[in-house]
């Protein structure tokens, strides 16, 4: 948009109700949005500045600090009841630009945009010496743990057929030698006591997701693992409003097209064994 | 009669609007 002379944004305090409220739409905006790792909540509003947007409205530029909580993004528990992420766990936060219109009392994102990063290996030394830092994702051993602590759930399940989603996080611990690993699962058509062939098994279209967390301890002659899945209820998801003022597809999955339960359960199940 | 000299009075803290409050801790 061209340039209008004059035009001057209103100051506003970061900590005003209003700001809040912008930016507490701007974080659900994230964790509605996001399809990968944890929910985020908010730390700290950075700056604010509200530009007039004609014909009507106003527009919030906002820079946000998130940082990342315990709740796997498709976990339903709502964000104000996950856990922020502690410093010797090795803490993840998030940077972000918003903006947010304003009108008739109503917020709407019109831009986001955010980069998340972990804590310095200094800062996490400086809290807790012996704490393992976070591992890459891609690491041989935590592959490795992923692909054993999966294969042990599955042969206990005795239900569907569950295939990897995402590694999400992970940390290798020098004593005992063993490598902590959390990563996402899905349900697929397959029921796991008849899986042969684990390529030919479709996710259902009603996904059912669950979150793993999976220790495997290296010892002499093999190994030991140990994992406990959640397995989230499906969730049915609401279209968001977008920019151009379209209805976008659902967030989390097209193909999720359950109603609501009357009933809605608790947040999340825990189900399947625990190896 | 001794008066008290005129002590200027302090300015009341600045208030900085931005950034705001931290919620949990800074990394």
């Amino acid at each position: 948009a061209p340039h209008i002379p004059g035009l001057v944004y209103r100051e506003l305090d970061c900590d005003d109700p209003e700001t809040e409220q912008a930016a507490l739409v701007a974080v659900d905006y994230i964790n509605n949005h996001v399809l990968q790792g944890y929910k985020h909540t908010l730390n700290q509003i950075d700056k604010v500045k509200v530009w007039p947007r004609r014909p009507m409205g106003e527009v919030f530029e906002l820079e946000i600090d998130t940082l990342e909580t315990t709740c796997y993004i498709r976990d339903p528990t709502p964000v104000a009841n996950c856990t922020v992420r502690q410093l010797m766990e090795h803490a993840v936060e998030g940077d972000c630009d918003f903006q947010v219109l304003k009108q008739d009392g109503q917020f709407t994102v019109l831009f986001a945009k955010c980069d998340s990063s972990p804590d310095s290996a200094e800062d996490v030394r400086k809290v807790c010496p012996q704490c393992p830092l976070l591992a890459p994702l891609n690491d041989t051993k935590v592959v490795h743990a992923v692909e054993v602590a999966l294969t042990a759930f599955n042969t206990q399940s005795n239900g569907s057929y569950f295939q990897l989603v995402e590694v999400s996080r992970a940390q290798l611990v020098p004593l005992p030698p063993s490598t902590y690993v959390e990563f996402a699962v899905a349900a697929t058509d397959c029921v796991a006591a008849e899986v042969t062939d684990p390529a030919k098994c479709n996710l259902l279209a009603e996904k059912q997701y669950g979150f793993c967390k999976a220790t495997l301890t290296e010892k002499v002659g093999g190994e030991d693992v140990a994992v406990t899945c959640t397995m989230f209820q499906t969730q049915p998801v609401l279209p968001q409003p977008q920019p151009d003022g379209t209805e976008a597809s659902p967030v989390a999955d097209s193909a999720v097209t359950a109603p609501p339960p009357a009933d809605p359960p608790a947040a999340a199940l825990v189900v399947g064994p625990v190896v | 009669n001794v008066a008290q000299p005129s002590v200027p009075v302090a300015a009341g803290p600045v208030v900085r609007p931005c950034p705001g409050r931290i919620r949990h801790f800074k990394i």
